[in-house]
């Protein structure tokens, strides 16, 4: 009930007691729920190096060069965040079909954010997946999510 | 988790980041 | 009269009441002119009127789709000439050209654009 702006300076307290990163199936690691979580909760932010969008070209060449995975969350038209080499639990984690999260950019203090919510109530224990949204291209990436109403490919 | 990465650094918040002036050259003379 | 463009140009750009100066800060911008050329010989001139420490500017030619959230020079659309070292550039190579310019410096570019056809 607490307006968007308070509650993100408290999730910096409350993300880590909230989820960490443990050996998942879907993709090697992954982010859990260490307490239950409610719907509509906040619980993590996915933090990392804001850049410029014109820099993401460049950027995704080079780690690809060093065969280090890309992870990148466009904020809006101008803005990109990078949480490949510094970052938040956020960046792991993964892809579901039939996700229990949902991420948006909310504003706070004239800065953008990305913020990971609760789709429903989560229980200790569980996996934190939302639904990646990659660009449909004709070369396409198998799904590992395993849920019932995978569609087979990420993109 | 990132001790398997060396390089990777665990952010609580985002973190703006400064361009050189030269982020955006392929080469330099 | 040829301007600098309030609709052409990177939004975080400041551009002078008499839009014939522009201050940019942090990460390279571009702003480019109100008015472009397609042949024919064109030239124009540019001083620098201030240059702190550390600071550097790009100028140059660019086409309509040279991305502004970027340096002159950066794409295949557009060229530059840098204040430090003096380097030119086009799609990101930089090559040396001149000693470098700063505060004070007049700088002339000319293009010869052959007619269309």
């Amino acid at each position: 009930d607490l307006p968007m702006a308070m509650r993100f300076r408290k999730l910096q307290e409350h993300a880590k007691e909230a989820v960490g990163v443990y050996r998942s199936h879907i993709h090697g690691r992954g982010l859990f729920c260490k307490r239950n979580i409610d719907s509509g909760e906040m619980v993590i932010e996915y933090a990392g190096e804001v850049i410029r969008s014109s820099l993401t070209d460049k950027r995704e060449k080079y780690y690809e060069s060093k065969g280090i995975g890309c992870y990148m969350f466009r904020i809006d038209d101008f803005e990109v965040v990078d949480a490949t080499m510094h970052g938040s639990a956020a960046r792991f984690i993964n892809h579901s079909c039939e996700p229990n999260c949902y991420s948006r950019v909310i504003n706070v203090d004239g800065k953008k954010h990305i913020v990971i919510f609760a789709m429903r109530p989560i229980s200790k224990g569980e996996e934190l997946t939302y639904d990646y949204k990659f660009p449909i291209e004709e070369v396409k990436i198998p799904c590992s999510c395993g849920s019932k109403k995978c569609r087979k490919y990420l993109n | 988790w990132s001790a398997f990465a060396p390089d990777f650094k665990e952010l609580d918040e985002n973190v703006e980041y400064e361009e050189h002036e030269s982020e955006f050259d392929i080469d330099d003379e | 009269h040829v301007l600098l463009a309030l609709h052409d140009r990177a939004p975080q750009l400041k551009v002078s009441d008499d839009r014939l100066s522009v201050t940019g800060e942090k990460g390279y911008s571009m702003i480019r002119s109100t008015h472009g050329v397609q042949c024919g010989r064109w030239y124009f001139e540019a001083r620098i009127t201030d240059m702190p420490p550390e600071s550097a500017v790009r100028i140059g030619w660019s086409q309509s789709l040279g991305n502004l959230q970027a340096p002159c020079g950066y794409d295949k659309f557009s060229y530059s000439w840098r204040s430090r070292k003096g380097t030119r550039f086009h799609q990101s190579h930089g090559k040396h050209y001149s000693e470098d310019f700063g505060k004070g410096d007049v700088l002339g570019f000319y293009i010869h654009l052959p007619p269309p056809g």
